[in-house]
């Protein structure tokens, strides 16, 4: 079973379609295996992305760099999805 | 096991085995109103079934509404069990269900990517395509709301079969996809196709494809801005609302791009609450919530469907 530990949601907002673009442009990049949950659509609309625990660092530091703001949504993936099954497993009983 | 559908946990999330049991425990405690047809097999041969609502008839004009084609969209099948049994537990007292049941038929596929949902129960639970293999990829899965028959292949679906908007090789490759699209052609009377979704709170209706404005396109938004309305009321959910283009992003090949253009005029898609930032992953706590509101939110629409008869 594919696990998420470290994996984090980051919720961007992005105030033109310059930002637009280099947010957009993070889906070609597929060494960095971005889920985009929520896709880009236009400016002020919030886009979600699921990034693996590898590459949050950078994906956070390009974002900072280029002055696009973002916030964590889900700080770990995982931990959420093991509430969610415990919450499963207990309802069977 | 859930020994039947009154002792159910609506409030919890289930398995596809699950739902499947449940199913028949519902239409055997549906005192002959609610029946179940398979409509077709997916990829890796699960049935693929429908639950039929209906007072009897022939070919009485029909409600379709299927859920969770995006199978990490959880909260969409949780939402369908419970906007089954309430309406079975509402007709006969509540005169919409009545007047509705009484009309017309409704058909509900509580789960639309069988396959899908139950890699996302035993694999990866952020899983969104279906499962099949296509020469010339080793990637699995198409997406099964780019694979109608809506500019198939054009801007808003990807090419690349890695990608979670991958079109797929051809039109209606998806045996789940073709199911539908078989079922509802053949069936010719729909009137009103829905396609439930989660998050993001919108209410969305043809065009996904272009940016030309359905000649519905007044009914459409009046009626729209009417079901979220009615959807706020319960627990101040706000929901935004227009056509899928402007809405939210292009895409082509989707489910209800497709309806519309088959002259099924109520053709809309929900996605449906997370109010607490939480994305697929939304807690089970809030299930029961969702679908109350999003009861309100359909019964508005089918309302207006059965008033507006075309």
């Amino acid at each position: 079973q594919k696990t998420f530990i470290g994996d984090q949601v980051l919720r961007i907002t992005v105030n033109n379609e310059e930002q637009l673009a280099l947010v957009s442009s993070l889906q070609e990049q597929e060494h960095l295996n971005i889920d985009f949950w929520l896709e880009p659509s236009k400016p002020l609309l919030p886009i979600d992305i699921q990034v693996p625990r590898e590459h949050v660092q950078s994906v956070k530091a390009l974002l900072e760099f280029n002055g696009v703001s973002y916030s964590t949504l889900i700080e770990d993936l995982q931990a959420l999805m093991d509430e969610e099954e415990k919450e499963m497993v207990l309802s069977h009983h | 096991k859930e020994r039947n559908s009154q002792t159910f946990n609506y409030a919890s999330y289930h398995t596809l085995d699950e739902i499947y049991t449940w199913m028949d425990s519902f239409v055997a405690s549906s005192s002959g109103l609610v029946s179940k047809l398979q409509i077709g097999t997916t990829f890796e041969n699960r049935p693929i079934y429908v639950l039929r609502f209906s007072t009897g008839g022939v070919n009485r004009p029909a409600i379709w509404i299927n859920f969770g084609i995006h199978a990490r969209e959880w909260i969409s099948p949780a939402t369908s069990l419970w906007f089954a049994n309430k309406l079975v537990s509402e007709y006969g007292k509540d005169s919409s269900v009545s007047s509705l049941l009484n009309t017309m038929d409704l058909y509900l596929e509580i789960v639309t990517n069988p396959d899908g949902y139950s890699f996302t129960h035993t694999n990866n639970r952020m899983w969104r395509k279906t499962r099949s293999n296509h020469a010339g990829t080793s990637c699995k899965g198409v997406d099964p709301n780019r694979n109608f028959d809506a500019n198939f292949g054009g801007p808003g679906a990807s090419g690349n079969a890695c990608s979670s908007t991958y079109y797929g090789p051809y039109v209606n490759s998806e045996k789940e996809v073709k199911a539908i699209v078989d079922f509802v052609t053949n069936h010719g009377n729909f009137k009103s196709f829905i396609d439930v979704h989660s998050y993001s709170q919108l209410l969305m209706f043809p065009y996904g494809y272009t940016s030309t404005k359905p000649k519905d396109y007044n009914e459409l938004m009046e009626l729209s801005k009417k079901s979220i309305t009615a959807l706020a009321s319960v627990h101040g959910t706000k929901y935004r609302y227009g056509p899928i283009l402007t809405t939210i992003y292009q895409s082509s090949g989707s489910s209800i791009d497709w309806a519309y253009d088959q002259g099924i005029k109520y053709a809309f898609c929900f996605e449906l609450r997370d109010t607490g930032r939480y994305g697929f992953i939304l807690p089970a706590n809030q299930i029961i919530a969702t679908a109350e509101e999003t009861y309100v939110g359909l019964m508005e629409i089918l309302d207006h469907v059965r008033l507006n008869p075309y």
